[in-house]
């Protein structure tokens, strides 16, 4: 009942040439848009319920206080979790979950205000980061398609992708801990990007 | 001084200075040295002829003419430098941005792509390509996968089933990309994995073309009744689409890229699922 209604609509669409190729009218175009943006949507929502199950320490997930998001317009350098300040007491999670049946290390790029961060493994040692500046395209496509879509208006990009390289066993989870840098056994100026323009 | 070379690890990839454009791709592990270089192009639409009334249109990919006009033979561009990954920018007009990023330990070159909103007030529809041209002798030949599973060989204005009359000698020779494509010749494979369904073809020796994104003003007469002219709108203000994905280039030598083709394409299709909250370290299973 949570997942099933919506997610028909969606594998029904996703599955017809019209879904993605523009070879429907514009209306019905955004109509499928809509709909298997409700699905997708539910996926979500499921998806972070059972990240929630896995990563609670006491087995209790129904009732535990951690709150999982996506980010899926990552691609528009659009993500709140990510690009909300973080404070002194917690930490931001990355969950990277890897649905591959081999290990795999990937690179992770998530959008943040804050120079000044670290990322650490579950081990608590400190991961290679780099940051790399948000470029002017992608804060005007953020901000044009975060009000079209969204209706929200954003002027305030944030300032630099965070990127460090995650590595997940196969059909499992790993978390990355990023916080503000103390500055103690850290140099931040080694993780920022040089920039050369040629003549 | 006449190139500048990026890339953090043994991948590496070689710019001119003059000109902004990609000049060639070597790896320093596997040997592998190839003079690449890649540009983005556009093929006017057809809006029929005398000949043939059949236009370009959401279900057909018909141009008009052969030879697509090019964006941009001289391109501005900035690059990054970091530990982890070395990242290009070229800006090839007002409407196509391109960031090619070379991360440490990748065996491949991700190429991120913005088109649009392609610009129509020339009342001319266009469909936009990038082209990557190889010294590679092909004999005609490349290769597509077919719907994720085997990549088949293509071979210009030839099918082994029946006698072809070639009559489009660009879009006959388009065939549906899922996966990747790929040439090669007696030394080297050049690779190309997408992110999403494309079309693709190699239209000279040594060459392979991408359709990227397309902006039409007539409509084909085969059912939809609406040319695909997408459009976005904030307030009053309404704008075409803007395109914005990714490929991957590779290049192996002779046999050797067959692994990367399906390793990768793996990573592809199932990134990393992430999801984010802020949370004391201690209160959760890490892993």
């Amino acid at each position: 009942g949570l997942f099933t209604s919506s997610l028909e609509d969606a594998m029904g669409i996703a599955q017809h040439h019209d879904a993605v190729s523009g070879t429907a009218k514009q209306h019905t175009t955004d109509d499928y848009t809509k709909r298997l943006a409700l699905g997708a949507s539910k996926v979500e929502k499921g998806v972070n319920t059972a990240l929630t199950c896995l990563t609670s320490s006491n087995g209790t997930c129904v009732s535990s206080a951690i709150k999982f998001s996506q980010c899926p317009l990552l691609n528009i350098s659009y993500c709140p979790s990510t690009e909300e300040a973080i404070s002194a007491t917690k930490h931001l999670v990355v969950v990277a979950y890897n649905p591959l049946g081999w290990e795999r290390s990937d690179f992770i790029r998530v959008p943040v205000n804050d120079q000044n961060l670290v990322v650490k493994s579950s081990d608590g040692n400190i991961v290679e980061s780099q940051l790399v500046e948000v470029d002017n395209v992608t804060s005007n496509l953020r901000k044009f398609y975060v009000k079209a879509y969204l209706g929200i208006t954003t002027d305030k990009a944030p300032k630099y992708w965070l990127i460090f390289q995650a590595s997940v066993p196969p059909m499992g989870w790993n978390s990355y801990f990023i916080s503000k840098s103390t500055g103690a056994g850290y140099n931040n100026t080694e993780n920022v990007s040089t920039v050369v323009s040629p003549s | 001084t006449s190139t500048i070379e990026v890339g953090p690890g043994p991948l590496k990839m070689s710019f001119s200075s003059a000109s902004g454009q990609l000049n060639r791709i070597f790896n320093s592990i596997s040997g592998v040295d190839l003079p690449v270089q890649q540009s983005f192009l556009w093929y006017r639409s057809s809006e029929g002829d005398a000949s043939d009334s059949q236009a370009s249109g959401a279900y057909i990919f018909r141009p008009d003419g052969n030879t697509p006009t090019t964006v941009s033979s001289s391109v501005p561009l900035k690059v990054t430098r970091g530990p982890l990954v070395d990242e290009v920018h070229q800006q090839f007009s007002s409407w196509i941005y391109q960031i090619t990023r070379l991360y440490k330990n990748k065996e491949h070159a991700e190429v991120e792509y913005t088109i649009g909103p392609i610009p129509v007030d020339d009342d001319v529809g266009k469909e936009v390509i990038t082209r990557l041209t190889a010294n590679m002798v092909t004999n005609s030949t490349f290769y597509t996968d077919s719907n994720g599973r085997d990549f088949l060989k293509r071979v210009r204005n030839y099918r082994e089933d029946w006698n072809l009359q070639v009559t489009q000698p660009v879009a006959g020779n388009y065939y549906p990309v899922n996966l990747g494509v790929y040439v090669a010749d007696g030394k080297y494979e050049l690779s190309v994995l997408v992110d999403r369904a494309v079309g693709a073809a190699s239209i000279q020796d040594g060459q392979l073309e991408i359709m990227l994104h397309r902006r039409l003003l007539k409509d084909d007469g085969r059912g939809v009744g609406e040319p695909l002219d997408e459009v976005v709108c904030v307030d009053q203000d309404c704008k075409g689409l803007t395109a914005r994905g990714t490929y991957y280039v590779n290049v192996e030598k002779l046999g050797n890229g067959a692994h990367w083709r399906r390793t990768c394409g793996q990573h592809v299709y199932s990134p990393f699922l992430l999801a984010f909250t802020h949370e004391d370290e201690t209160s959760s299973k890490s892993y």
